[in-house]
Parts: C-alpha cells; sequence; structure tokens
C-alpha cells in the first residue's frame, strides 16, 4: 500500500 | 496605485476555473514584474504556482510591491458578470482594503464597476518555486485534452494513476475492485500539428503515482492552453504546466504517493 506524500517532505517551506 | 488591464476577460475566467477547486482564498503579490500566486492546498499535498507577467498585460502600473488577500469563490462570483468579450482592469489603492474589477464592453458602451473585499491572510509566504529550475528525469508535452481525459477515464479505476515514462512514450494505469485500465501514449513521430503532438525527453525512466482528485483539479486548467508539459523524476513531486498564453502560466507541484 501507499499514502499520499505531502509536499513539506520534498520542498522546504519558508 | 496599482493596475493592470486585460483586453480577454475571459483569460482570468479561465485562470480562477484552473484554481478554484484547490485554493478557497489565495494571496496575490503584485510588483512590477507581475503578478504571483503562490498556495499550497489544505492538506499541503499540491501546490498551485500562478504568474502573470506585467508586460503580458495591456496596461500595468504598479507604483509599489501589494499582498492581497482574495477569496477565490467571490473573484470567482464577480468574474462571472464579465461578458465574455469584455475588458477587464484590476484597480487598487497602495494600502487597499478593497480591489475593483472594472468590465468594458468592446464598444465601450457599457461600463461595469465591482468592489471586493480583500481578507487579512497569514502570510505563509511559499520560497519554494523560486530557486533555479531543477532538471527532471522525464519531461512529457502532450495535448491537455488527452490528459483531461486520461485522467477522468483512469479515476473510475481507482483513487490513483501510476504514471510510467520511458523513451517510448507515457504509460498511465490505474486499478481498482472491478479491474484495471492502461492508456498508452506513444511519443508521435510527426504530428500535423504541434498542440496534438506527444513529446518525450528522457534522461531516465520514471514511474511515480498520484492521487487522482488532484490531477483532476489541475486538468480544469486545460482550456488556457492545448498542450500540458508534465515534468517528473522518481520520488519527487510532479510539475504539471499549463501555458497562459503569451502572458505566463500556471504550475502545479503534487507530491507522490510514497510506500509506507
Amino acid at each position: 500500500t501507499s499514502t499520499q506524500g505531502r509536499l513539506d517532505t520534498f520542498f522546504k517551506v519558508l | 496605485m496599482f493596475e493592470a488591464r486585460l483586453v480577454q476577460s475571459a483569460i482570468l475566467k479561465k485562470v480562477l476555473d484552473a484554481i478554484k477547486d484547490l485554493l478557497t482564498e489565495a494571496t496575490f503579490e503584485c510588483s512590477d514584474s507581475g503578478i504571483q500566486v503562490q498556495a499550497m492546498d489544505n492538506a499541503h499535498v499540491s501546490l498551485v504556482s500562478l504568474n502573470l507577467r506585467s508586460d503580458g498585460f495591456d496596461k500595468y502600473r504598479c507604483d509599489r510591491n501589494l499582498s492581497m488577500g482574495m477569496s477565490i469563490a467571490s473573484m470567482t462570483k464577480i468574474l462571472r458578470c464579465a461578458g465574455a468579450e469584455d475588458t477587464v482592469t484590476l484597480r487598487a489603492v497602495d494600502n487597499p482594503e478593497n480591489i475593483m474589477f472594472i468590465f468594458e464592453s468592446p464598444n465601450k458602451e457599457k461600463l461595469a464597476e465591482y468592489e471586493m473585499k480583500l481578507i487579512n491572510m497569514d502570510q505563509e509566504h511559499l520560497g519554494i518555486i523560486k530557486t533555479k529550475e531543477t532538471s527532471y528525469s522525464c519531461v512529457v508535452k502532450m495535448p491537455s485534452q488527452e490528459f483531461s481525459r486520461i485522467c477522468r477515464d483512469l479515476s473510475q479505476f481507482g483513487e490513483s494513476i501510476t504514471f510510467a515514462c520511458s523513451k517510448e512514450g507515457i504509460k498511465f494505469s490505474a486499478s481498482g475492485d472491478f479491474g484495471q485500465a492502461t492508456v498508452k501514449l506513444a511519443q508521435t513521430a510527426d504530428a500535423d500539428k504541434e498542440e496534438e503532438a506527444v513529446l518525450v525527453t528522457m534522461q531516465e525512466p520514471v514511474k511515480l503515482t498520484f492521487s487522482c482528485r488532484y490531477l483532476n483539479c489541475f486538468v480544469k486548467a486545460g482550456p488556457l492552453c492545448a498542450q500540458v508539459q508534465l515534468s517528473m523524476s522518481n520520488d519527487v513531486p510532479l510539475v504539471c504546466e499549463y501555458k497562459i498564453g503569451d502572458i505566463g502560466h500556471i504550475r502545479y507541484y503534487l507530491a507522490p504517493k510514497i510506500d509506507d
């Protein structure tokens, strides 16, 4: 199974 | 003073159609170089990055930088009041509490002014997309109508769609309780029309899975451009980009599904 990723994981939110 | 005029209000209508399912409100950053919106959906799964360059407007003036928080639903209601052929002008003073939308008919016989209250928004400035362009493993350009169709069709099978791209082309697949679906698009050798072409630029193959719900929001931008560009690398967010005429672009970023 897979879960939806969140963008926060990939980008540093300033 | 801020003033931006577009001869075709239809462009702004289409831009709103392209964001209204993802964002309830957004900060419009206006500067000398144009108008920019960067906002994540509530779940922080996708991000909308809208860029309208000042030189793409028929008239553009921005004396000082403005951040205007706007309700997308209210803006949509106002844009609904514009005729298809109307010119639209956005106008605000320097420390605005309101923004004006002015619609003018082609024969200049009808002038309608709508004022919308701005909203105070927490300044969640996203400094994400300002870094230099990432190079992606696969970049696919394809007809936006075809992409919309595939997302719609495959959404019937499951909650997500897997994109597998190789130098031969791109394969979309979905599976669910009642069966599975696969659509393969080969790179077009010589499409008669540029907008009908499928073009793949590949460094290495990729395979990524994305939520249908978001993809079906992105395809609402289809009417803005005949072609959509999908940029993909394994384990990083998809970039789904639609050009907005000569004025700018809308990019959607979507985090891939990850294995537990």
